[in-house]
C-alpha cells in the first residue's frame, strides 16, 4: 500500500512539465526514503534523476518499495486536471497494476480521483559515481534558460567554460556567432540573483542546446539552477525543489574525435 | 567536428 500526500500538488505538476518531453516512459520508484525518478531519453544522451523526499510530504506511507512504470504524457494529462492549488494524494496497492490521483481543492469541497493504469518498463537504470566537480556554477535559472534559448537561434551546440573570469557561453552557425559572459556577482539583497562560481579547474565542454533548453523547462521549480562540470564528463544541471528535493540533468558532452 | 557521446560512455549499468 502506498499514500503520498502533497500539499503543494503543483510541484509534481511542474515535475511532470518539466521531464515530460525529454523522457516518454519511467518508472517511479519508491520506497521509505521518498518518490524518485531515474530516466534516459531515447538516444541515451540525456538523463533525468528526480527525487522527492518522504519528509516533504505530508502523509508518506510506502509498506515495501514499490516501482511503476508510467507513460509521462498520460501521467501529465491527468495532473493537468488538479488545480494548481490542488493537493495531490498519490495511491496505490502492492502488486495493483494502477495507481490513482486524487486531487482536493484547498477549502476540500472538491475530490476528485483520476486512475491510471500501469505499464511495464524495462529501464536501463545507472549507477552515477559520486564525483568531484572541476566547476561548480550557481546561477539565476531564468538567466540560464535565457541565455539557452538565445544562443540556440543562433547555432545548435553550447561551448561551456568555466575560468577564474567567469562562465562563458559560446555558440556559433550559418549567420554568426555569439559570446555571453556570466561573471560571479554578490547580490546583497537577493540570492537568488547571485552568480557564483566554485572552480579548483577550468573547464570547457560542447552541449547539444536542444537537451539543455529540454532541461530549463524546470525553471518554474527553482529561482536558481547549478550547473556542476568536469573534463569530459556529462554536465549536471539541478535544480532544487523547495523544501523536497531536487531534479538533476545528466547531459553527455559532444567530444572532437 | 564534435562528436555526440553517450551516457553510457560515462557512466555504466547499475
Amino acid at each position: 500500500m502506498l499514500e503520498l500526500r502533497l500539499v503543494q500538488g503543483s510541484l509534481l505538476k511542474k515535475v511532470l512539465d518539466a521531464i515530460k518531453d525529454l523522457v516518454t516512459d519511467a518508472n517511479f520508484d519508491c520506497s521509505e526514503s521518498g518518490f524518485s525518478l531515474q530516466a534516459m531519453d531515447s538516444s541515451h544522451v540525456a538523463l533525468v534523476a528526480l527525487l522527492l523526499r518522504s519528509d516533504g510530504f505530508e502523509h508518506y506511507r510506502c509498506d515495501r518499495n514499490l516501482s511503476m512504470g508510467m507513460n509521462l504524457t498520460n501521467m501529465s494529462k491527468m495532473l493537468k486536471c488538479a488545480g494548481n492549488d490542488d493537493i495531490i494524494t498519490i495511491k496505490a496497492d502492492d502488486g495493483g497494476d494502477s495507481v490513482t490521483f486524487m486531487f482536493e481543492s484547498p477549502s476540500q469541497d472538491k475530490v476528485s480521483d483520476f486512475e491510471m493504469k500501469l505499464m511495464d518498463i524495462d529501464s536501463e537504470h545507472l549507477g552515477i559515481p559520486e564525483t568531484e566537480y572541476h566547476a561548480i556554477v550557481k546561477m539565476p535559472s531564468a538567466e540560464f534558460a535565457r541565455i539557452c534559448r538565445d544562443l540556440s537561434t543562433i547555432g545548435d551546440t553550447v561551448v561551456i567554460s568555466v575560468s577564474k573570469d567567469g562562465v562563458k557561453f559560446s555558440t556559433s552557425g550559418d549567420i554568426g556567432s555569439a559570446n555571453v559572459v556570466c561573471r560571479q556577482n554578490n547580490s546583497v539583497d537577493n540570492k537568488d540573483n547571485e552568480t557564483v562560481i566554485e572552480m579548483n579547474e577550468p573547464v570547457s565542454l560542447t552541449f547539444a542546446l536542444r537537451y539543455l533548453n529540454s532541461f530549463t523547462k524546470a525553471t518554474t521549480l527553482s529561482n536558481t539552477v547549478t550547473l556542476s562540470m568536469s573534463k569530459e564528463l556529462p554536465v549536471v544541471v539541478e535544480y532544487k525543489i523547495a523544501e523536497i528535493g531536487h531534479i538533476r540533468f545528466y547531459l553527455a558532452p559532444k567530444i572532437e574525435d | 567536428k564534435a562528436k555526440q557521446s553517450s551516457l553510457f560512455t560515462f557512466f555504466k549499468k547499475a
